[in-house]
Order: structure tokens, then sequence, then C-alpha cells
């Protein structure tokens, strides 16, 4: 059987080829769906539109088996363990988390039973506590500078209340103690009342 | 250093720097990167206020005068590599965006695509040394993503051999492109050709639009700033009305159509050949999303590791946002997004360059599979960024909301990403258009390959029904 009889939610490559079967089902559902309508209407750009949104589904579902494909591959060529090991961690991150939003598509297509679906949700709040002691070096990897981040939340350094502080500061509109409004709206106000 | 970052740094089961390497393709890559970096950190050129801080019209100021200063720059260092003048341009930029930027990333692409040898001569010398300033002009006022709804109009005149551009309707004035409104003084625009009473389609032309040396306006020509919009303040987004405006014959990008001094049509290998930058663009967009996603990540997590809020266990002191689950879950499958789509975008510029030089030796047989891969997975990673970039931003409580933390205005400047250059609807369309036409072959019994093979074994295809 080409087919898989059963996924291996904890293997990419089994996860990869879950994903291969949705975006065959979804893009032989429109193509179905799309031949439906033509023999209905006179023209097949009114079937298509009338598909159209059969068809962003099936495109999506292609895109999203070649991202987790490309990622899949991609762990075969890290050589060191510890990098493999990591990475292979947020590869099933990305292809659970991406099961778990789009649960319906490997139900209605028996590409996922209802129990595989639970241990899905589960596999994934287990990661979540893998990957929590290496997200600050696993975003430490992408190597932005603070220039480049322009942001004092993301600071290397962390150093964020004191730096958020200074950065207020030195907004224009505290360049004046007093902002020249006051004296011209607020004060003649104030002092008829 | 926060305490709390030194001591998530000391926990890490690998080493940041090896990873670094992996995502720059090679150590001596992430060295050159960094050098090239310091380079214009350490250089008082390029210091400014924070344009947070500045009015539209000092942002746009700014902003030219960075870009005037990085070609400088880039000449005075002898940077040539494409990569390199990337990171250069990676790092000046910040969160926002330069009104020159067009010149290099459109302009440019577009003459090495299309443009004759002797085009080239012409005018790539002149661009790269920004002599000239080129954008490119094709969407319009009342068309956009439709291409063969486009209204301005190239009707050839053999007997002076020019070709007369013309905006005949409001809604034909070019509309949007960036770097339009005031900073260029030529742009490529993308025209209905006419020759012989005929039309052939969507054909480019170089258009000069401002005088060298005054850079005002040529006659028949109506141009500005299309005013502010949501984020992108330092770009001049402009509009350009052509008026019966004149152009010589050699003005048109002929590498693949052609017409002659006697008017005569000479039409193109594939007509799919003229969307070559946009294929271009498209798959150097996927990588963008990896990079505005990294960075929004950066931020939320980082913030997350300091940020110190509410209790897990009572009388125990604040835990870190990062040890909830939510914050987690929040953030984690995000992360792993971000890894994802740097390797797509790998991939994308490797097999981009891979197919385009087959394009080169005639052989189009990718090309097909190429243009639905890259309007598929543009639209597919920029809609997952944005929605991304948002969920980081609400991920830092109040201050995701002041432009100190950044998010405002990468998510600014990146959700333009999933309107231009093919609004994302249409372009899953084109994808499906490529995948129906898949699967009716593969249907027919004739094998299908590159990323579309499982459609060999779909099991209907397999198992056919049999009359019992």
């Amino acid at each position: 059987a080409v087919w898989p009889a059963s996924v291996d939610i904890c293997s990419p490559d089994s996860l990869t080829e879950a994903y291969k079967l949705r975006a065959a089902r979804l893009v032989e559902i429109a193509a179905k769906n799309l031949q439906t309508e033509v023999s209905h209407r006179k023209s097949k750009e009114v079937a298509w539109n009338l598909t159209s949104i059969d068809l962003v589904r099936a495109s999506e579902a292609h895109c999203h088996y070649v991202v987790v494909k490309l990622f899949t591959e991609q762990l075969l060529k890290i050589q060191d363990k510890s990098i493999q090991t990591v990475l292979r961690n947020l590869c099933l991150l990305y292809s659970l988390y991406g099961i778990s939003q789009k649960a319906g598509d490997f139900l209605q297509e028996n590409i996922l039973t209802g129990s595989q679906i639970t241990q899905v949700h589960q596999r994934v709040k287990e990661l979540l506590t893998v990957i929590r002691p290496d997200a600050v070096a696993l975003v430490d990897a992408f190597d932005f500078q603070d220039v480049s981040l322009g942001s004092v939340l993301g600071r290397y350094d962390g150093n964020v209340y004191e730096n958020l502080f200074e950065w207020a500061k030195s907004s224009p509109l505290n360049k004046s103690e007093v902002h020249e409004s006051y004296y011209k709206y607020l004060k003649p106000l104030q002092s008829k009342l | 250093m926060n305490p709390d970052l030194r001591r998530e740094r000391a926990a890490a089961s690998f080493n940041p720097e090896l990873l670094t390497h992996i995502l720059d393709h090679g150590p001596q890559n992430t060295r050159r990167r960094r050098e090239i970096e310091n380079l214009i950190l350490n250089d008082p050129d390029f210091q400014h206020e924070d344009l947070n801080f500045l009015t539209r019209s000092q942002r746009y100021e700014v902003a030219v005068r960075k870009s005037a200063t990085l070609v400088k720059k880039i000449r005075e260092f002898g940077i040539s590599d494409p990569d390199e003048i990337m990171w250069f341009k990676n790092l000046h930029r910040i969160n926002f965006v330069d009104p020159v930027s067009l010149n290099f990333s459109m302009f440019i692409p577009t003459l090495l695509n299309q443009a004759t040898r002797a085009q080239q001569e012409k005018w790539l010398h002149p661009a790269q040394e920004l002599e000239i300033i080129g954008t490119y002009a094709q969407t319009e006022l009342g068309h956009g993503t439709h291409l063969r709804g486009l209204e301005t109009t190239a009707t050839y005149d053999p007997e002076t051999q020019e070709f007369v551009l013309n905006s005949p309707t409001v809604t034909s004035i070019k509309w949007w492109p960036g770097g339009l409104g005031k900073t260029s003084s030529h742009a490529i625009v993308l025209a209905q050709l006419y020759t012989k009473g005929k039309c052939y389609g969507l054909h480019a032309f170089i258009v000069p639009i401002r005088e060298l040396g005054t850079h005002k306006p040529l006659p028949g020509i109506t141009v500005g700033d299309i005013g502010p919009k949501f984020g992108y303040d330092e770009m001049d987004n402009g509009y350009l009305k052509m008026d019966h405006y004149r152009i010589p014959r050699e003005n048109m990008l002929m590498k693949y159509a052609q017409v002659k001094p006697d008017g005569t049509y000479v039409k193109p290998v594939s007509n799919k050949l003229t969307y070559g930058t946009m294929v271009f663009v498209r798959s150097f967009l996927v990588g963008e999303s990896a990079r505005s996603l990294a960075k929004a990540c950066t931020i939320a997590i980082r913030y997350s590791a300091v940020r110190r809020q509410s209790e897990i266990k009572p009388s125990e002191p604040e835990p870190q946002i990062l040890d909830f689950q939510t914050q987690q879950y929040k953030l984690f499958p995000l992360l792993a997004t971000a890894y994802a789509f740097h390797f797509v975008g790998k991939y994308m510029k490797e097999t981009y360059h891979r197919i385009n030089e087959g394009i080169g030796q005639g052989d189009l047989s990718e090309l097909p599979e190429l243009h639905a891969l890259t309007a598929g997975l543009k639209a597919f990673t920029s809609w997952t960024t944005n929605s991304a970039i948002e969920a980081c931003r609400m991920a830092c409580g109040g201050h995701g909301y002041s432009h100190c933390s950044g998010l405002p205005n990468i998510y600014v400047t990146f959700t333009p990403t999933c309107t231009f250059e093919g609004e994302n609807t249409v372009m899953m369309l084109q994808t499906a258009r490529f995948l129906m036409k898949s699967y009716e072959q593969a249907q027919s019994g004739k094998l299908v390959c590159g990323m579309v093979s499982y459609l060999n074994d779909l099991p209907s295809q397999r198992i056919q029904p049999q009359q019992v």
C-alpha cells in the first residue's frame, strides 16, 4: 500500500506522509467538486468560482505539506547531535500543532483517528515543556543585533524596564516639562473658573 | 545582563552559535555577515533619531539620507555579493522601509530578467550607481492582482518609432508603487501593448518620469505621493498619470517579446516569462516572512523570560511569564514556524535560481510548478506570519502596544506582504489551477513529478471501481 496504514505521531517522516495524504485528499475533493459544478453549469468559469473555497483549501493543504516536508528533510542535514535534537523537537511541534489546528481535515479523511488526535494534543503540551529550557537560546540563534531588532523589549541584555523609561523620556512630547498647549488653552480656561 | 536571561542562556541544551551557522549556511557566512553589520553599527553616518519620534516628512528625509549613505558605503566597502548587500540593507532598514529600495529589489532585477543586452548596457549601471532611481509601476487605482484588467496603454507609432503611453481613465492611474511619489526618476511601467491596431497584452516599458538634474516631473507626467497609510511612513508610495506621453521604441523591454521598427510584433516563447520578476520577488518574500516572524518571536520570547507576573504556586515569587503553559502555547509553535519558514525560504531561493538558469537555456519545463509554488508559498507563509506577529505583540501585554517594543512597526511593515505581489487568495487560486491540471494529468494515467507527485498515488486512481 502506498499510503501509510497508520501515522506514527512521533516521527517527522510519518507526519509528513499524513500531510501528504491530507493534501492529496483535499486536491481530489476540490477536483471532484469542480467536475460536479462544471457538469451543472454552462460555463467553466462560473464552476471555478463556485468551487473556489475548496480550491483555496486544497492549495493551503499543499503548501502546508511542502513546508512540513522541507522542514523534515532539513533535519537529515544537521550533524551536531544537540542541534539535531532541538530542531527535531521544533519540527515535531510545527507538524503536530498544524494537525491540532486542522484536526477536522485529518479526521474527515480518516488519516488520523480521534484517539490519535487526542494524543497529538497531549504531545504538543509535552513538547512545550521540552522546548521551554531552549526557548531563549533558539531566538538568540537568529542573531539579530539590537539595532536591527529595533525593540527595547527584545534587547539582548534583557535590561528592559530601565531602558523603557529612558526611551519614553526621550519622546518629543517630553522635551518641555509643560507643553505649550497648557498655556494656550487650559490655563485661560482654569483662570476663568 | 538581566539575571533571568543569563540563567536561561546557561540552561540551554545546545550552543546557539552552531545553530546560527546553520541558519547562515556556514560559519564563514556568519562571520562575514557580522563584519558587514558592524560596519554599519559603528558608522556615525547611519546614526539618527528614533524614527518613532519623527513626523512623516522627517521620516522620509531620514530614509532617503540613509539610502544615499548606504549606496555610497556599499561602493566604498566594495560589497558586491547580493547576499552581502542584503545583509547591509536589512540592518540599515531595521523594521522600516526605504524609498530607494525598489530600485534594487524590483527595477534592477526586472532589467536583468527582461531587458536585452543593449538595454542592460544602457540602464543597468546608472541604476546600480543611483544616477537614475527606478521603481516598478504595475498596480493601478482600480486594478491590482488581476493583471489583465490593467488599463494603461502603450500604443506604437511606426511614423516616429515611439510608444505613446497613456492613462485613459482615472482608474488607470498607476497607484501604490513604492518610491514612485517623490523619489524615482524612472519607472518600469506595465501597459497593454497596441501595435497595428491590435492589443498584445501586458508588456514592460522603461519610462522616464522626472528630469535628471532638476528632478522635476517631465511634460505629460503627473506624479506624487498617495498620502498617509497603515505604516510604511518612510515610503513615498505614489501615483503616476501619463497623458499621451512618448518614449522611444528602445524603451520596451524586449528580451522575450519584440516590436519591430515597422510595428510588427514578435511573441515571447512563453507568456509566463514576463512574470519572471514576480516569481523572483515571491520566492524572496518567503524568506522575508521567516525573517519578520523570527524578529517577533525574539522580542516576545526574550521579554516573556524577563517579565514576571502573577503566581503559579501561592506564596512563591512571581514566575516568569514564559513558565505559563498558555504563553508557551502562544509562542513556541510560532518559533517552530519561524524555523520552518527559514528552511522553506532557503529552498525557494535555491529552486528559483536553479530553474531560472534552466529558463536561460530555454528549458521552461519547471516554470509552471515554480510559478504555482512561489504563489502558494508566498500566500501561505505571509498569512501565517501576519497573524503570528500580532500574536507575539499581544503576548507582550501593554508594552506590546508601544513602539518601544518594535512589534507595531514589524507588523505594519510586514502586513502589506499579504496583498502586494499578488493578493493572497488570488495566489492560492493560481496554485489551485496548477493542482487541478496536475490532478487531471494523474487521473489520465500520466505521471506527475515534483512536489505534486503524491497525486500519482491517489487511492481512487489506484483502486478503480470494478463493475460487479
